[in-house]
């Protein structure tokens, strides 16, 4: 464990934090994309059932994360259904989803049923966010507080690229896999956290040029 | 340099 790791799991437990906090301080899941969150908790599944004990914080957290993203899709689902509006959630998931089973089969490190659910949760979690920026740049602006959600889940993969390059110089370990999917990740945000750091962190609204 | 087993990352 280093710094840049353990940020970037704060980072991305407070991404969680804040958008449970939207939820109830708003009472509405406005501006959230439901395939999104579907999406990270087919991650967090497919990723975290390998039972493999590393310790007792990596055991906390996947608990965690599988726990909180299933109760965020009830939140959006049952309790503050009425407040989402599938219209504007339209990203295909399929043609996402497609891909990453076969990219999974493709690029693994064992041909094993653990490991392929392993390759494909790192390449379905780096494009799982396309629906939600989709939403975001159909309706062209976002609550503020939603973009803190979105600036806090892209600073968790971003630390983990240094995370990465720290962990080649200390202990000779690359996992490409990881790395890749995760430069792609992160690229994703790019546009966004430029709109962030120009504007939301400037005290102005979100808003996308027309 | 070698692969990290046992994906110890989250």
């Amino acid at each position: 464990m280093n710094l840049f790791r353990l940020f970037g799991d704060l980072s991305h437990l407070a991404s969680i934090f804040i958008l449970l906090h939207k939820i109830y301080t708003t009472r509405s899941c406005r501006g959230i994309s439901f395939k999104t969150q579907a999406l990270y908790v087919a991650v967090f599944v497919s990723r975290y059932i390998d039972f493999t004990y590393i310790s007792v914080y990596n055991t906390l957290m996947k608990l965690f994360f599988i726990g909180s993203s299933c109760y965020i899709l009830y939140l959006m689902r049952i309790k503050y259904r009425p407040t989402h509006d599938p219209s504007i959630d339209t990203f295909r998931v399929e043609y996402l989803v497609g891909p990453c089973v076969l990219l999974g089969l493709i690029f693994n490190y064992q041909f094993t049923v653990i490991e392929v659910l392993w390759s494909f949760s790192i390449f379905l979690e780096s494009v799982a966010i396309l629906p939600q920026l989709f939403m975001l740049q159909r309706t062209g602006e976002a609550e503020t507080i939603t973009t803190h959600y979105l600036a806090a889940l892209g600073a968790y993969r971003a630390l983990y690229i240094p995370n990465w390059i720290y962990r080649y110089f200390t202990e000779g370990t690359v996992d490409p896999i990881a790395v890749t999917a995760g430069l792609v990740q992160t690229g994703l945000y790019l546009d966004f956290f430029y709109v962030y750091f120009t504007k939301v962190m400037q005290g102005q609204k979100f808003e996308l040029p027309a | 340099t070698e692969v990290p087993v046992g994906h110890d990352e989250l």
